[in-house]
């Protein structure tokens, strides 16, 4: 469904989920959860936004009961350390492939989906200060190797 | 009726704020 216009700060968290839903359910299911409760705060008035939240409200529901098995989801300290390990993994890789002199579409996607992923971590609590350097880091290599590769230019 | 639809819409408010708690097991 279409993300109603006050929502659309958590089109790339949703996103995400949909993308990781059968490599990672346990990612999807975090970065869902951070999009309902980020949206909640960002809009839950508008007939429009509620309908929406409720929808996603349905789906976090459903995936809770068939992830009940895994610890990851029944107990958020283990959650946490598994979005964590996530979001380095991505970072890990997108930063090798950096100093490597390697620089294509998907180590940007790499990058701002490590960020992404330490936006999710907020839902468990206030970032650790090396998670926020990580997050500014990554979002900045990002926007900045995209930028070079649209102009042609190579990332220094 | 404006009354009546803000109600409405604190109740849902309601219900999501809820469901949300339950699903983090914070009730």
């Amino acid at each position: 469904a279409a993300i109603p216009a006050p929502l659309k700060a958590i089109q790339h968290h949703l996103r995400t989920a949909q993308e990781l839903e059968k490599r990672d359910p346990v990612v999807a299911y975090y970065c869902k959860l951070y999009a309902v409760q980020t949206g909640m705060k960002l809009d839950s008035k508008s007939p429009e936004c509620r309908k929406f939240l409720m929808k996603l409200m349905d789906q976090l529901e459903s995936m809770k009961k068939e992830l009940s098995d895994n610890e990851s989801v029944s107990q958020e300290l283990v959650g946490h350390a598994h979005i964590e390990n996530y979001a380095l993994k991505m970072f890990l890789y997108a930063d090798n492939e950096d100093r490597s002199g390697r620089f294509h579409k998907n180590m940007i996607k790499s990058f701002y989906t490590a960020s992404l992923l330490i936006d999710v971590l907020t839902v468990f609590g206030e970032l650790s200060e090396e998670n926020i350097q990580h997050r500014k880091y990554a979002r900045w290599k990002a926007t900045y190797i995209h930028n070079c590769l649209k102009n042609g230019e190579t990332p220094q | 009726t404006g009354s009546v639809g803000s109600s409405v819409a604190s109740a849902e408010q309601d219900e999501l704020s809820q469901r949300l708690a339950r699903l983090r097991d914070q009730v």
